[in-house]
């Protein structure tokens, strides 16, 4: 009770085979995206300060700036921080609109509970990814746009040498 | 097969300076994904065997575990072309370290306390597919996480780093207008790509040489399209001569942006065959925005001088040159150029001539589709703005004069 599921993930890539369940201590980063507030000021300034014709045309805004202008409730950082915290998450990096997660195995499957396995790629690659269900605690899911780091495959491209020999 | 790209027939066909002093402020990188590295020691060599002064990079502008002892090709391509055509500008190499694809890059990136202000990205995959290749599978839409949510994620994140002022590039992608996840094209619908077909970002199509001259050394004075055209003609890059097809269409994600309004209507009435009216979503942003070589480019990598091609050397070429009117912009007003797209289009429409307009070829073929008998569906090139190379090729003395004044 009290969860939310926000992903079920039955199946993988076909170039990747599922192995052993990864080790509890293996590290892993993953990235909580928090709902941003005001996205279409946002966009506004992101048009004003691109197009010739504006007079804000290349009026650029600093870091601060932005992060200041999305920057998500208070209620949303401070409870994700905490459930995170309590799970066991030692290093959490703010950054404004997402909280990075650094940490283990062991202590992510307390946080999404869920299940990490090693995925194996024929070209030798590896990678630790979740699969079943993640979820988070539900009074935080409205808050949350995604969870990235913990289920993406990455995509491991034919060597463009083959497509062309040299001239 | 294609006529080989040295960086001296980039100076001699987009008329890019062979002498240039760039603004100390300056500054073009690469992103990388998947560990891909590159080896300081491979741009030496480059930049020895292709007579073309590089910068080195600098330890802080190398971002991320970059393992020199395994570079990849694709890395090596890219800081090889951004450095050799942005003659002078801080050369930056970012390999995005963490497991979080492009959400991981944007935000990281845009959260960095310094960054280059131009940046190429040699990466995409199906817009759809951000769902199953990035997040989940074909049933994550129900459970709170899709790939219209992704993508829409990594736009938000796109639009405040040009806030910054920061110039966003990206390859339109090697497998056509239809994508490569579905490579026999057996379905009734063409894929975009991902990140080409966000409306934040500038996208670049492939060009070939038909008819290719070769270049003395040193090459030719060379000043713009009029005097480089005996060097060749450019085409959209064919299966025939190059084995890949450039990736442009439509996004399913994203409408029309009102900078290209104008130009993918005339493209759209223009009486160029396109694909059944079902097969795209014509009121969906058009990609690619411009073209630049993207065959048989010539890169030094694993002991020797190698040809390349794909949208994956347009993407840093184009970089380059857009490296070189920042230095314009930022020597005149301590401004960069950010987000380019509106400049980019009303530059085509007050001054055509800074365009090279490629109006040969289409991107119909995937590699398995054309390759093994697939009947592929896509856009043909066509005078003005084409979803195939986009508004054209760079012409750099029309567009430094443009950006200049």
């Amino acid at each position: 009770s009290g969860r939310r599921v926000l992903y079920s993930r039955d199946s993988h890539p076909a170039d990747w085979k599922q192995g052993e369940r990864a080790s509890a201590d293996h590290p892993v980063r993953f990235i909580v995206a928090l709902k941003q507030q005001n996205l279409n000021i946002l966009e506004d300034a992101f048009w004003a300060v691109s197009s010739p014709d504006s007079p804000r045309y290349r009026q650029f805004l600093t870091t601060e700036e932005i992060t200041n202008l999305v920057r998500p409730k208070p209620e949303a950082i401070a409870g994700v921080r905490t459930w995170l915290t309590q799970a066991g998450v030692k290093e959490i990096v703010d950054m404004g609109d997402a909280l990075e997660a650094v940490t283990t195995v062991s202590v992510a499957e307390i946080a999404l509970n869920t299940q990490f396995f090693m995925f194996h790629h024929q070209s030798g690659n590896k990678v630790v990814r979740q699969f079943g269900e993640y979820s988070v605690p539900v009074g935080l899911s409205e808050h949350i746009d995604l969870v990235a780091g913990i289920s993406e495959f990455p995509i491991v491209r034919e060597n463009p040498f083959k497509k062309i020999a040299a001239g | 097969d294609a006529t080989a790209v040295v960086p001296q027939t980039i100076q001699n066909s987009y008329g890019t300076p062979s002498n240039h002093t760039a603004d100390p402020q300056s500054s073009t990188g690469v992103i990388e994904f998947e560990g891909q590295s590159f080896a300081p020691s491979d741009l030496q060599n480059f930049a020895t065997q292709t007579l073309t002064p590089i910068k080195a990079l600098s330890s802080d502008h190398i971002v991320g575990p970059n393992s020199p002892g395994s570079a990849g090709v694709e890395a090596t391509l890219d800081i090889q072309y951004i450095a050799a055509v942005g003659r002078g500008d801080t050369n930056w190499f970012w390999l995005e370290g963490g497991t979080a694809w492009l959400y991981g890059f944007s935000t990281h990136f845009f959260n960095a306390a310094s960054t280059p202000l131009v940046v190429s990205i040699s990466y995409g995959w199906s817009e759809a597919a951000q769902c199953q290749q990035g997040i989940g599978g074909a049933e994550c839409s129900q459970l709170g996480v899709n790939s219209q949510q992704y993508v829409e994620r990594v736009n938000t994140e796109f639009q405040k780093i040009g806030l910054k002022g920061v110039s966003l590039i990206a390859a339109s992608g090697d497998s056509g207008a239809n994508g490569r996840t579905d490579g026999l094209c057996t379905e009734s619908h063409l894929n975009p790509t991902f990140p080409a077909a966000s409306p934040y970002i500038t996208a670049v199509g492939a060009t070939e040489i038909h008819d290719g001259t070769p270049l003395s050394n040193p090459p030719p004075a060379c000043s713009g399209a009029s005097t480089c055209a005996s060097k060749g003609t450019e085409a959209a890059v064919s299966y025939s001569q190059s084995h890949f097809a450039s990736g442009g269409g439509f996004s399913n994600v994203a409408s029309t942006p009102s900078y290209q309004k104008e130009a993918v209507s005339s493209y759209l009435s223009s009486g160029v065959t396109l694909p059944p009216s079902s097969y795209y979503n014509s009121t969906g942003r058009g990609y690619p925005d411009v073209a630049a070589f993207g065959s048989n480019v010539q890169i030094y990598a694993q002991g020797s001088i190698q040809g390349v091609g794909g949208t994956s050397c347009s993407a840093p070429i184009f970089g380059g040159v857009v490296g070189l009117l920042n230095d314009i912009s930022l020597s005149k007003s301590g401004k960069p150029l950010g987000f380019l797209n509106p400049l980019l289009y009303k530059m085509h429409s007050d001054k055509p001539g800074a365009f090279t307009d490629v109006t040969i070829g289409d991107n119909h073929c995937t590699e398995e589709g054309c390759g093994f008998g697939g009947s592929c569906k896509g856009f043909k090139c066509a005078a003005g703005w084409d979803p195939v190379t986009g508004l054209g090729t760079p012409v750099y003395s029309a567009m430094a004069e443009y950006v200049s004044n």
